[in-house]
């Protein structure tokens, strides 16, 4: 877009255009396996959000690329035919130079083509990425609902089970925050995830040895219970801060932080 | 697929930046 007000701003007119045909159709192929793969998306996506936004989305790309073909067609019938006449030349006098330009005729709609295709890729991947976060978040609150349990766990059976059923959610939390933060471009927000997913890595097998002393003490007469339980819910509790602190970055972008300007 | 549809408009991307590009180069001129 940067590139198409630089374009907007040191055109010509008077110039014939060459033909655009093939980098038009190359865009015009890219456009329909894009299209092609996001309906799939849509089709195979259980993220109510993602099919409701995502058309949209699509729509927009599609149209864009329409645009260009027209534009394309009309250059290619007579290079010299685009009527891109600008305001300047008709009513700024001209002592003022930085006015903004708009561009009339087949050299807008190509411009306005190339833009509506980048913005519409661009919130087509943003549309499709946030559905991945809330995936994420998803498997996050699986967690959060089991560390609420914690503090009903009384026997050792019940505590094999509660293992049994943290871990692989555990495990797939770290799994995909690891495989996330990679991705990330943000270095604070890589930052804050790694260190919250290794406060839980380590966290997790100590509240697990808190949980078994609790259940030991109440077997043996329960000397000791009281702060055995708060050991336990201190350390549940430090778990979910970090767990939801996770959900929190995941969710921020990187225009949530002043930083990034 | 994320994978895919990443690749797809990465794809996408650079044709346009080409189409841009063709567009400028006649600007230049």
């Amino acid at each position: 877009v940067d590139r198409l007000v630089i374009l907007h701003e040191e055109a010509e007119d008077g110039n014939a255009m060459p033909d655009l045909s093939r980098p038009v159709q190359a865009v015009s192929n890219a456009v329909a396996n894009l299209i092609k793969v996001g309906r799939d998306t849509i089709n195979s996506s259980d993220d109510p959000i993602l099919r409701q936004d995502m058309p949209g989305s699509l729509h927009r790309v599609e149209g864009a690329s329409r645009l260009l073909e027209d534009a394309c067609a009309m250059l290619k019938a007579d290079p010299y035919s685009q009527p891109a006449r600008y305001v300047r030349d008709l009513f700024v006098p001209h002592h003022q130079t930085s006015f903004s330009l708009p561009i009339f005729g087949n050299r807008k709609k190509l411009i306005d083509g190339a833009r509506g295709i980048l913005q519409g890729t661009s919130a087509l991947l943003l549309c499709f990425d946030e559905s991945e976060v809330r995936k994420i978040i998803r498997e996050c609150k699986k967690v959060l609902d089991y560390l609420a349990v914690a503090e009903v766990i009384e026997t050792m059976e019940d505590l094999v089970q509660f293992v049994k059923d943290l871990s692989p959610c555990l495990t797939k939390v770290s799994r995909e925050v690891d495989s996330r933060q990679k991705e990330l471009t943000h270095q604070v927000h890589r930052d804050i995830l790694i260190r919250c997913l290794d406060q839980v890595k380590t966290l997790a097998p100590i509240l697990i040895c808190s949980m078994k002393i609790f259940i030991q003490i109440i077997a043996q007469g329960g000397k000791g219970a009281e702060e055995a339980a708060e050991n336990r819910n201190y350390l549940a509790g430090r778990m979910t801060d970090e767990i939801t602190e996770i959900i929190r970055v995941l969710q921020l972008t990187t225009y949530d932080e002043d930083e990034w300007e | 697929d994320s994978g895919e549809m990443v690749r797809q408009a990465r794809i996408l991307a650079q044709a346009t930046a080409q189409l841009i590009q063709a567009i400028k180069g006649e600007a230049d001129t």
